[in-house]
């Protein structure tokens, strides 16, 4: 007696790896990028969507597990059981899906005894989502491990297995049936990791020009990239963008707003505000000053790169995003800055030496606008970026200062403009050459403020408290 | 062919359990699993693996049995008996 099937009633679902594989040579990145792969196999065809998130509530909970540990299935050593994952339902393991940490997991390898993790990680999320083991020699499904599928890239479903997941969620809008998957081109799989280098980018994080926007609960900053080929060609060597970290789904289907800019964001925790010092390889793309821009209207984040502009929720793009910034009656060529001030819920853009006001609750251009630049008294007529923080307060950006405006003001509180750099990015030398400036959270400073530095995962992290 | 050593046998009789094909001995009898329960269980594991079903635990279905693979079961697993 078959059981009835098992299979997410929700069509986005978030992942997470919570441990990774102890003495692997398989670097973090590459795992994480093996399993975004192995889950894109699935979302290619059907109607789900996976994004990886950094908290601690992720649908699929992705373990790399030795021994018995505290589920029904132990491990056994190398070989025998190597994985497995918990069909959808009820139970708060649903979708969890564990590796054996005792297994030689290779990627690529010549090495006949390993173990593919990418092949098995298509397997184990077949699990995930809902299929149970099948016979048939050519599918994926089948519970024996053949060694490698092939090309994470490249890979593609056995028809079988195509069929049988159709038949538990349906047909991708943008597949045939009868038509090879979409082989548009997916992001790079980083390197292994020894053809890295670990050095940190010194770029110019404390001479910035910032597109900045403070996401509830996180902060994205962003930094454009140096602004020629030839400072690219000098910069280090480091692993591939990470922008899918920090926004999954907004680099896993979709172009990804930060990359295609030529910026790289940073999300970090609450209260802090964290400057992405990471030069990206191959990346050399001119950024225009206010590229980027963010804005946040209640409980929805918009960023624009450009022309166009993406609808966040929680951590995913809206669908039918991007669309284009006419949308909101604003002019090609994107805008310099933008934000919600919360204090008439409008939305205001700014843009050369004009501002729009938009309404949040029309959802039409206020009359009368564009206007002259700048509203709030003593805010300079062209900005790099605003945005509203914690405080309540508004903070306009431009070159190397900012302004802040009180909660309800119409003027810039007194003292500002104050240096971006050493308050926001604590760097304790203003004037210390890119080189030899590390970004990271100063000896100087300042009372109240609580200084964290420290370098994760192959990443600078300059923080410092609101 | 020849008979499987008892540790094979014991060993098949586990993997059989634990995959689905048969059912988990009863642990307050210490019943053991019929014969003919065995072959057909054999039999059915041999078909999923792509062998020919024999019933018979030979060399070719033990090498499968050790072969790296998932550790959920192949089958829905059957419910214990209960005795009346």
């Amino acid at each position: 007696q078959a059981p009835a099937p098992t299979k997410w009633s929700k069509r986005n679902l978030s992942w997470r790896v919570r441990t990774f594989p102890r003495d692997s040579p398989l670097g973090r990145d590459t795992v994480r990028a093996l399993m975004h792969y192995a889950l894109k196999v699935w979302s290619d065809i059907t109607p789900l969507n996976f994004h990886e998130v950094a908290g601690s509530r992720a649908d699929i909970q992705i373990d790399f597990s030795a021994a018995d540990h505290n589920d029904r299935y132990p491990f056994d050593g190398p070989g025998g059981a190597v994985a497995h994952a918990f069909l959808p339902g009820d139970h708060h393991t649903a979708g969890d899906t564990h590796f054996d940490d005792d297994e030689a997991w290779t990627f690529r390898s010549s090495d006949a005894h390993g173990m593919d993790l990418f092949a098995v990680a298509v397997h184990e999320f077949g699990h995930a989502i809902g299929l149970g083991h099948v016979a048939a020699p050519r599918s994926v499904m089948q519970p024996y491990y053949h060694g490698p599928v092939g090309d994470p890239l490249h890979y593609g479903l056995p028809y079988e297995d195509r069929v049988r997941v159709w038949q538990l969620y349906g047909v991708r809008e943008s597949v045939s049936p009868t038509a090879q998957p979409d082989t548009e081109e997916p992001p790079l799989l980083p390197e292994p990791p020894n053809n890295r280098s670990s050095t940190p980018w010194r770029g110019h994080s404390c001479s910035p020009s910032l597109a900045v926007q403070r996401v509830m609960p996180s902060v994205i900053s962003s930094q454009p990239l140096p602004q020629s080929p030839a400072a690219a060609s000098t910069s280090p060597t480091l692993p591939a963008p990470p922008c899918h970290r920090h926004l999954p789904s907004a680099s896993m289907n979709l172009p990804c707003p930060w990359t295609s800019s030529g910026v790289i964001p940073h999300v970090v925790p609450s209260g802090f505000l964290t400057v992405a010092i990471k030069w990206v390889r191959g990346l050399a793309g001119t950024v225009e000053r206010g590229r980027l821009t963010g804005w946040l209207s209640p409980a929805r984040l918009f960023l624009s790169p450009g022309d166009r502009y993406w609808l966040f929720k929680d951590n995913n793009v809206e669908e039918g995003f991007p669309r284009p910034i006419s949308d909101f009656g604003l002019p090609p060529g994107g805008v310099d800055a933008a934000f919600s001030w919360a204090h008439n819920d409008k939305t205001y853009f700014f843009k050369d030496q004009l501002y729009w006001r938009y309404d949040e609750h029309t959802r039409r251009m206020d009359p009368g606008h564009p206007a002259q630049s700048p509203l709030w008294r003593g805010v300079p007529s062209t900005l790099d970026a605003a945005m509203r923080w914690s405080d309540g307060a508004a903070y306009f950006f431009r070159g190397q200062e900012y302004w802040k405006v009180l909660d309800g003001e119409l003027a810039v509180a007194p003292g500002y403009p104050q240096s971006t750099a050493r308050d926001w990015l604590v760097c304790r030398d203003l004037q210390t050459s890119p080189e030899s400036t590390d970004g990271q959270a100063g000896a100087h400073a300042r009372p109240g403020q609580t200084d964290q530095s420290r370098s994760e995962d192959g990443y600078q992290v300059c923080s410092c408290s609101s | 062919a020849p008979a499987p050593s008892a540790e094979d046998l014991s060993l098949g009789v586990d993997w059989l359990s634990r995959f689905g094909y048969l059912p988990p001995p009863d642990p307050t009898t210490g019943q053991l699993q019929a014969p003919e329960e065995l072959s057909k269980a054999i039999a059915a594991m041999q078909r999923f693996g792509g062998l020919e079903a024999t019933g018979v635990l030979d060399q070719a279905t033990l090498a499968l049995m050790k072969t790296p693979r998932c550790s959920l079961p192949d089958l829905p697993a059957a419910p214990a008996r209960r005795r009346r």
